[in-house]
Formats: structure tokens, sequence, C-alpha cells
């Protein structure tokens, strides 16, 4: 659950679309 | 019959040296990223170019996910804005990745990421919108109030012309003060894959 006092931007970083590492996973 | 976009695009690894010039990656950092390169684009069509159905295959595993922010990826991407990433585009983009990269150029980056609508600014509505796509993307629920409430405070952060948008300096600014906002903009993993380490 995201904390009311979490920053919008942070919230967004987590998306998986985001997560070019796995790119590099098999 | 043909797409003469298609052609234009260089193929193959022609130039290492020149790229690792224009890049921070090394010749045989770039040798090993064309390898990979060779993988992603002969996923759906072997044609050494990679299409937006290949790159969305090599992030989820799947071509089944929508994602707004693969697609917000690739386009940014996509320099020549032709549909395909050619290995000059791929490499160029994923340089600014590189725990090497400068700081600057992560800022850059990540702020044309957000500004969904390339106006040279980041508004409310945009941040809405890319806070429910990532919610909608991980099963999470948050209701209404509690979105807004998110995004309330993160503007009266963020916002210090308070003009109801984020432009580049404020942006800038407040990911100088979150660092954490940009790790994704750095991939560690970069630079162990393609050391010669790497097995």
């Amino acid at each position: 659950m995201a904390p009311v006092t979490m920053n919008a931007f942070e919230l967004i970083s987590t998306s998986q679309g985001l997560n070019l590492s796995s790119l590099f996973e098999k | 019959c043909c797409d003469l976009d298609l052609y234009k695009q260089s193929r193959g690894l022609e130039d290492p040296e020149l790229l690792a010039r224009e890049t921070v990656f090394s010749v045989s950092e770039i040798e090993a990223l064309y390898e990979l390169f060779k993988k992603i684009s002969s996923a759906v069509i072997d044609d050494g170019l990679i299409n937006k159905e290949e790159f969305q295959l090599a992030l989820f595993k799947t071509n089944k996910k929508e994602s707004l922010f693969a697609d917000r990826v690739f386009d940014l991407f996509d320099t020549k804005h032709n549909g395909i990433l050619g290995f000059e585009e791929f490499a160029r983009a994923l340089s600014v990745f590189h725990p090497n990269a400068p700081i600057d150029d992560k800022i850059e980056f990540s702020f044309q990421l957000y500004d969904l609508k390339q106006q040279g600014f980041i508004e409310r509505q945009e941040v809405k919108q890319m806070v429910v796509a990532t919610l909608a993307e991980s099963g999470m629920n948050l209701s209404d109030d509690v979105i807004e409430s998110i995004i309330d405070k993160t503007f009266e952060e963020a916002d210090t012309k308070h003009d109801g948008k984020i432009d580049k300096e404020e942006w800038r600014s407040l990911v100088l003060r979150h660092p954490s906002l940009l790790k994704n903009m750095t991939l560690q993993y970069l630079k162990k894959w393609t050391s010669p380490l790497h097995s």
C-alpha cells in the first residue's frame, strides 16, 4: 500500500515498464 | 512494397569505435551490447531491428502486456521516429542508463519520459495518468482521494513556482533533492553485464 506521504514519482518509478534491467535478463 | 525507412536504418555493427567514442561504452561493451541487440531484434522478425513488440517481449517476457511506460521508453529510444530501433539508437539511448553517464543526461531523459505530451513541462493531469497506470500495472488499488493527496503533496514540494506544472528546472531541483527518483535511470547491471568477466 502506498503511503500518502509517498512522492508520486517514487510510485511511478516502480513501474515494471521503467525497469530496463529486465532487457538483460534471459 | 517496402518501407524505405527500414533501409535507411543502419544494420549490423558498422563502426563500434565511433559509437564507443560517442557514448560512455567501451568498444568491447558496444560489442557485447550488439549481441544483446541481435537477440532482442530477432525475437519476432529477424530483420536486425527492434520493433515495439520485440521491445515489450524483452522487457516483460510476454507481448501480452500493455504498458504506458514501455511505450514511452520505446518512443524516446526511437529518435528517428519510424517505429523501429536500429542498433545505434539502442546503444545511444542505453548509454544514458550507464552508471558512468552524466547525471544531467539522466535528468533530461527522465523529464522527457514523464512529459507525456512533450510540452516542456509535466502537468498534474499527466502525473495522475502515470500514477493510475502504475497502480493498474501492479494491481494496486488506491482510492481517488488517496491518489489526489499523493499528487497534492508532490506538487507542494515540486511546483515551487506554484503554476500547477513542473518545468525542467523544478524537475532538476526535485530529483537532486531525491536522488532515488532517478534510481531506474541507472542500470548497475549494464556495467557488470558488459564486463569481460560476465559469462
